[in-house]
């Protein structure tokens, strides 16, 4: 069966939405069965992956909400392979309905429960907080993997995630693993970049990826295309980078 | 009497807290009385003034939840003329305990009545969303600054800001303007920023600060020593372009 894993880090710009488009159309490159499920209102996955947020009928808000099965409202992309549960704007009310929901921590997981026997890998988009969607990605994941920014700040908010993924672990979610960390946005320019890789490296040991995920310019010039930067420029360093960590985490998790 | 500004963009990672703390320390070094809110528990911005987050007595939390008066939260920073009310970790679960609350958008409004009075500014630093921290700042703030990194995913969430701030200018808060936009991260080596650029001044016109703060090492390493560049290394080109936002800012608000 497949694994669900929650792309999460409160600390916004840190490259949540790039590894999850990137990763997941590398995997399919690989000829995995992947889904991205888009659960940030911004619904920048979404239009990363070429879909229009305005036109979409079903989105992740049926899913968590239950009234619809992830077979309703996933949609394929561009990518053979790569399907997208989109994101639309009524997400944002969302986390104000929950608060008062029963089990509103377990909606998205009791969506999901079908999900390893459709997709090989399902990446669930995290927006930047803390909130009941991240719990509810938390909780519906068995992984998360953490980008961290090689920046100061950045390297601040993964102990607080640690703990938030800790406290879901201990009283909502048995099976919460600490899947990975990878490295994004690194400049070889800057000692920064050096240090909180050091620093990360130290902490996590083996969790880390190998692979470090550059800054380039076209990975942010990708989105504009609605394409993930590994078919739209593959030579790019960019797209080096996340064609490699896609492999390595093909090897991670026994995809081959 | 002083003006309450909200720094507010619910894209993660493009400058609000940068925006926060340099402005602020631009304005105390022209002689004017500041003072930064940090919303945002992740306290960036009380880490970015030199106060560790960890050893905080009181809070922005016991600010919204009107258990202590902005006298009693703000502290002094190493900067003369600049105060901050620090963030705390108890400011995580006030989105969820506000959600019940009496008057709930209104609570940080309240608590800053008397702002103007002590402060020439105030600096509302926000969390990455749109949810009831931010709704309170914008609330309470006269104008709202909208930091926009110069990248395609930050120019999409432009509109649903504005939409955001529309309906609490119509529901909650009627003096509510957009006081400026400020373009961030400006990588001058690629044709994107330039596209950005132009696409937020096309749209923004005379709103839009002519200072485009560009994309400088020394902004990102100036938080780990928790100084804001414009005092770090006030010949870097990041402390240079804060600079120049300020005075833009002062004659834009007739504080000379
Ligand atoms: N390695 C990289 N090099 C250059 N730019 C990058 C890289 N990774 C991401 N970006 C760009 O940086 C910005 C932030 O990345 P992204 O939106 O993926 O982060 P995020 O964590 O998903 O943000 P949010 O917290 O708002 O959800 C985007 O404009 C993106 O295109
Ligand atoms: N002009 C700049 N040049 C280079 N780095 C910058 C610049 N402005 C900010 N940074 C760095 O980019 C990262 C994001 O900036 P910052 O934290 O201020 O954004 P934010 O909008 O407050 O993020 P969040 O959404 O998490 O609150 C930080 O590591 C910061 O040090
Ligand atoms: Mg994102
Ligand atoms: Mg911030």
């Amino acid at each position: 069966g497949g694994v669900v894993v929650c792309v999460a880090n409160q600390k916004g710009g840190v490259g949540k939405t790039t590894t999850c488009v990137n990763l997941a159309a590398g995997l399919a490159l690989a000829g995995h069965a992947v889904a991205v499920i888009d659960l940030d209102p911004q619904a920048n996955a979404t239009t990363g992956l070429g879909i229009d947020h305005r036109t979409v009928q079903r989105s992740s808000y049926d899913l968590i909400t239950g009234s619809a099965s992830l077979e309703e409202v996933a949609v394929p992309t561009r990518m053979p392979g790569l399907s997208c549960v989109p994101s639309a704007l009524d997400l944002t009310g969302a986390e104000i309905e929950l608060v008062a929901a029963m089990e509103r921590e377990h909606r998205l997981a009791e969506s999901l429960a079908d999900a390893p026997e459709r997709y090989r890998v399902v990446l669930l988009d995290c927006p930047p907080s803390l909130g009941l969607l991240t719990v509810n990605a938390l909780v519906a994941a068995r992984d998360v993997l953490v980008p961290v920014q090689c920046e100061f700040y950045a390297l601040e908010a993964v102990a607080r995630l640690m703990g938030s993924a800790e406290r879901v672990r201990a009283a909502l979610n048995p099976e919460l693993r600490i899947g990975g960390v990878v490295l994004t946005m690194y400049d070889a320019r800057t000692r920064l970049a050096e240090q909180v890789a050091l620093e990360v490296r130290g902490h996590f040991g083996e969790l880390v990826f190998d692979t470090v995920v550059p800054r380039s310019v076209r990975l942010s010039e990708a989105p504009s295309f609605g394409e993930p930067v590994v078919t739209l420029d593959p030579g790019s360093r960019g797209s080096q980078a996340y064609r490699a960590l896609a492999s390595e985490f093909a090897e991670r998790y026994g995809l081959n």
